[in-house]
């Protein structure tokens, strides 16, 4: 799977939601 | 005869040999099996992986014997309410749990042994029209339940007596939630799957049990139901399965799928298909009744009775279990700690083999 299809990945995906996600 | 026309045919000719007999256990006491699961139970300084079985009225352990022999231990004898299934608490020793209820799941019991009373005891850990339970790591777990005006997700921590110790709420999704499946390595990760098909990520500790993420998995494969869950490179992985595989036979006939999810853009694509075998000519299309996953295989029982199996990554059907002699194969649940596959009748047989 590529980012073409996808999007852009992010590595840190779980933190960056958990941050955005509200409480 | 029969049983042979009703096996299904793999496209190299039937890899029975990939599964190899270890032993049988048979419970005689003539009630019908509804469920068998491995747990981890130490006695006397011995821990060991022992068998469980479940019938309507009373479930089972058992433990391994001479090789290939296995003994009753002990016998718990719930009450009036049926028991539906078996939910394994993986890396739990000691303690059972199970389901119960009529059509759906009403309660959920763990059932355990106190060596201060010398008695097989069980404890409710929980009650409600109970949608999916699953265990957990760590002696957790969650459970979806629906009442006239919301659906209320719970997380709970069990003690050593099979007691909730904690418990927090975890944010719902619009629709219902009908499986769950912890996210490997990350264990403050969940995903679950929705009757709306969609894939649904929680951030569950003590403190928050937050909804990350809802993305749809695709109205071509409908009610997939999540298994197995791991982050790689920034993509979530999930593995489903589809009960109503037979109905989406123009899709190829999956009965399982590992779909790749970016978590931050909520695309999806399908990495792997697991078909169901081809039926032989004439025959009535395969239909998959109900499946297991454990690491890369899945195994399901078809509607002809066999058990198949499947290596999910490489998406081929790599073992067939054709009907027994005394009748058609009803469960099909992968044993802890890769120990094989657990195979079930109605009448109390099981076979487990190692693959």
């Amino acid at each position: 799977c590529s980012e073409s299809d996808l999007g852009p990945i992010s590595l840190n995906w779980f933190e960056e939601l958990s941050t955005e996600a509200p409480p | 005869d029969e049983a042979e026309q009703l096996t299904p045919v793999l496209p190299d000719g039937l890899k029975e040999e990939n599964l190899q007999l270890v032993s049988e256990l048979k419970d005689s006491s003539g009630s019908c099996a509804v469920d068998v699961s491995t747990v981890w139970w130490e006695a006397a300084g011995c821990k060991e992986l022992c068998v469980v079985t479940a019938s309507e009225s009373s479930v089972s352990l058992w433990e391994p014997l001479a090789p290939s022999h296995w003994g009753k231990v002990c016998t718990w004898h719930l009450g009036e309410i049926p028991v539906i299934q078996i939910v394994p608490l993986p890396d739990t020793c000691n303690l059972v749990c199970v389901a119960l209820g009529e059509l759906e799941i009403g309660e959920i019991r763990t059932l355990l042994y106190s060596s201060e009373t010398d008695l097989f005891k069980h404890s409710l850990v929980k009650s409600g029209n109970i949608k999916a339970v699953v265990g957990l790591k760590d002696q957790r777990l969650v459970s979806s339940i629906r009442t006239l005006q919301e659906q209320q997700v719970e997380m709970v921590w069990l003690s050593g007596t099979g007691r909730s110790k904690d418990r927090q709420t975890l944010m719902p999704p619009e629709e219902t939630v009908t499986a769950f499946a912890e996210v490997e390595g990350m264990r403050e990760a969940l995903v679950g799957t929705t009757a709306a098909n969609s894939v649904v990520v929680w951030s569950v500790n003590l403190k928050t049990g937050q909804l990350l993420r809802k993305m749809h998995v695709g109205y071509s494969y409908p009610a997939s139901i999540c298994h197995r869950a791991y982050s790689d490179s920034g993509l979530l992985f999930v593995v489903l399965s589809h009960p109503h595989a037979k109905e989406s036979e123009s899709c190829g006939n999956p009965a399982f799928r590992v779909v790749a999810f970016n978590p931050r853009t909520g695309r999806s694509r399908g990495v792997m298909f697991s078909s169901l075998p081809p039926s032989p000519a004439g025959r009535q299309v395969l239909g998959y009744l109900e499946g297991d996953v454990w690491d890369t295989a899945g195994a399901a029982v078809l509607s002809s009775g066999a058990v198949a199996v499947w290596d999910l990554l490489r998406g081929g059907c790599t073992a067939v279990l054709p009907p027994g002699p005394a009748g058609c194969w009803a469960l099909a649940r992968w044993a802890m700690a890769g120990a094989g596959l657990l195979a079930g009748q109605r009448d109390g047989t099981v076979h487990l083999y190692r693959y």
